[in-house]
């Protein structure tokens, strides 16, 4: 464990417990995509299949229950509670998620670091994770403006993998050996597809305005 | 340090 991957690790919590705080708080997931949501909890569930087999660390386990736990309980509460549902925006929520499924597993099919079950599985979590948060923006802009809360979580959503990156190269200096080329390309892709999303929320930082993402 | 395929990351 180094400071980056711990503070990579904190900062996908906070982004988390920001939306959960939204969700309690508010009783609206309006501006959350729950294709995003659902496609997150895809990530958890076939990344973590060695939950039970392969023991860590306590801090492993636990983190990852709370992702698990937490990524089922938001996609419940935005199907089935009558407050929350209501407030789900889903004439903006379009995006054909289904294609980036079935692309992150054919890619998972052809590129993964041993040809089994738990392995082309935990290369599909990758993948999917990479792209996972494209109905997510998309809704964003759909939406034009965008509340705090929802902007403060895409933020920090799209912080945890930048700091992930510099895991990798920190961890590449300690031990040359180490390479995990799907985890490290995955990362540098997703972290680009909040690119946008970073400028236009440093420009409304910098302005003190509100964050508006252009149609 | 944990094999190479050993996904010791979340």
């Amino acid at each position: 464990m180094n400071i980056f991957r711990f503070l990579g690790d904190m900062t996908h919590l906070i982004s988390i417990l920001i939306l959960l705080l939204k969700i309690y708080a508010t009783k609206s997931c309006s501006g959350i995509s729950l294709k995003t949501q659902e496609l997150y909890a895809l990530v958890f569930l076939t990344r973590y299949l060695d939950l039970f087999t392969d023991f860590i660390s306590v801090y492993n386990t636990v983190m990852k229950l709370v992702f698990i736990a937490s990524s089922l309980a938001i996609v419940w509460c935005m199907r089935n509670h009558p407050l929350v549902r209501r407030s789900y925006d889903k004439q903006l929520d379009t995006f054909r998620h289904y294609f980036l499924l079935l692309a992150s597993f054919l890619l998972a099919l052809l590129l993964h670091e041993k040809f089994a079950f738990q392995e082309v599985l935990w290369a599909f979590s990758i993948y999917l994770e990479a792209v996972a948060i494209l109905p997510q923006l998309v809704l964003l802009q759909r939406s034009g403006n965008v509340d705090n809360l929802t902007g403060q979580y895409v933020f920090f959503l799209g912080a945890y993998r930048a700091l992930y990156i510099f895991n990798w190269i920190y961890r590449y200096f300690i031990d040359p050996h180490f390479t995990r080329w799907i985890a490290c390309v995955s990362g540098l892709v997703q972290t680009a597809l909040y690119a946008d999303f970073f400028y236009y929320y440093f420009i409304s930082w910098k302005n003190n305005a509100k964050l508006q993402l252009p149609a | 340090l944990p094999e190479e395929n050993d996904h010791d990351e979340l």
